[in-house]
Parts: C-alpha cells; sequence; structure tokens
C-alpha cells in the first residue's frame, strides 16, 4: 500500500547503497 | 623482475600516509593497510592508474562498469571530496570511515542528508525524493502509478516535513532519522570492523604496529 511506504525506507534498500558489495571477492 | 615491493606500491597516486589516516579515523594502521589492498584491487581493475574511476567503482558494486545507478554515483561524488573525478586512497579511507560500526550517528546522519540533498541546495526537496523514489522503482523493476508515487513521497512528507515549507530541511531529517534509524542500516558496514580479517596478506608483510 503506497500510502504506508516510506520513500526514505525504499530507497535506502539501493544496490547503489550496497558498499558492502565492495569486500566481495 | 615481476615482483612488486610494497615500497612501490606506495608510491601509486594517490596514495597517502597510513599512519596520518589512522589518526584522523576510526580504523588501526594494520586496518587502514588492508584497506589499501582493497582499494588497490578496485583502482587497478580497470584503469591501471592506482586511483579509483567511476567505471572502476561500478564495477566494484555491481560486476559491470557500464551499470548506471542514481545512488551509486551520489556515493562516488561523496566519495570524491576533492572534486576531480577519481576517488584516491586518502578519500576512500576517509568516506568508509562514516560507514564504521563505531562512527557516531551523527555523522552516518549528516552524510545521508548531503546523499539525498541531490541539488546541494541544503534540503531535500520534494522533486528530489520523487526523483529517487522513480530510481529505485526503476533499479528494482517494480512499476506504480504516478498516482502511487505521488502517495509515497506525499506520506514521507507529513512525517518528516515539520514545518510543512514543502522541503526536508537538515534539522528535520536529522529529528526523522533519529526517530527511524532503520533508515540509516545501509550507513554502516559491519565489514570495516574484520577488515584486516578480509584482507590479511598485508597486515602479515607490512610489519605495521598500533
Amino acid at each position: 500500500r503506497p500510502e504506508s511506504m516510506n520513500a526514505f525506507a525504499l530507497i535506502s534498500r539501493s544496490q547503489g547503497f550496497n558498499l558492502g558489495n565492495l569486500f566481495e571477492k | 623482475m615481476g615482483c612488486v615491493s610494497s615500497k612501490q606500491l606506495k608510491r601509486d597516486k594517490g596514495y597517502e600516509d597510513p599512519n596520518i589516516l589512522a589518526k584522523e579515523t576510526t580504523f588501526s594502521v594494520n586496518e587502514v593497510e588492508a584497506l589499501f589492498q582493497l582499494y588497490k584491487k578496485i583502482s587497478h581493475s580497470i584503469i591501471k592508474d592506482g586511483l579509483i574511476h567511476k567505471e572502476e567503482f561500478q564495477l566494484a558494486l555491481f560486476r559491470n562498469s557500464n551499470q548506471k545507478n542514481l545512488f551509486a554515483d551520489r556515493i562516488f561524488d561523496l566519495f570524491d571530496l576533492k572534486r576531480n573525478g577519481v576517488i584516491e586512497f586518502g578519500e576512500f579511507v576517509r568516506s568508509l570511515n562514516i560507514f564504521h560500526p563505531d562512527t557516531p550517528m551523527a555523522e552516518k546522519i549528516a552524510f545521508a542528508f548531503r546523499l539525498y540533498d541531490l541539488r546541494g541546495t541544503g534540503f531535500i526537496e520534494r522533486e528530489e525524493l520523487k526523483e529517487m523514489v522513480l530510481a529505485i522503482l526503476n533499479e528494482s523493476e517494480l512499476i506504480l502509478s504516478d498516482d502511487a508515487v505521488e502517495q509515497i513521497v506525499d506520506q514521507t512528507f507529513k512525517q518528516a516535513d515539520m514545518n510543512e515549507d514543502g522541503k526536508i530541511d537538515f534539522e528535520e531529517w536529522k529529528a526523522f532519522a533519529s526517530k527511524n534509524p532503520a533508515l540509516l542500516k545501509n550507513m554502516t558496514l559491519p565489514y570495516l570492523k574484520d577488515i584486516t580479517m578480509a584482507f590479511p596478506s598485508f597486515v602479515l608483510n607490512s610489519g605495521a604496529s598500533d
């Protein structure tokens, strides 16, 4: 339900933020 | 020949003294040197000049040097403190320090604000938030109507824009993020606590002590 979604919670899930990937071998 | 000594590597462009970086950050000298192993790997992946170019950053994040992503672009631009189009080693360490589990939440909140303030106006504006929502929907291949996107943005502004002036200022962001710490989960990298475990070879060879 869109009205219950938080925009910041959504965008914080971007793969672009997943800096953990830098540490994957 | 064929064997590159650590002295030669240390002359890479953008290299900075680990002692100085350790003093300025949460990392120990050993940890900074372990981070150099990671930095070296990324910064030699495409253009072998010892600096991290955007394509190399994208390759490390997505395994694809051409993958465009608004948020990866933002992170790259914020890591590039000198704004010269590349991430130098000192910039890499100082920026990753913000993502350390021991770094105070206030620093993470401030970094996230700069990340979301796409045009650097000092506010997270409605248009910027909508642009970011559209980017994440595009990335996740989720399809929502424009009405639904507007509802998400409206709802978020209702919660965060306390003075209802149509933009989120830093104080409002601080209050909102403090109330919703899950929003900052991506600002902490547990890996950074074990960085010498992930890249142990340098520690064994460096002889550095803390």
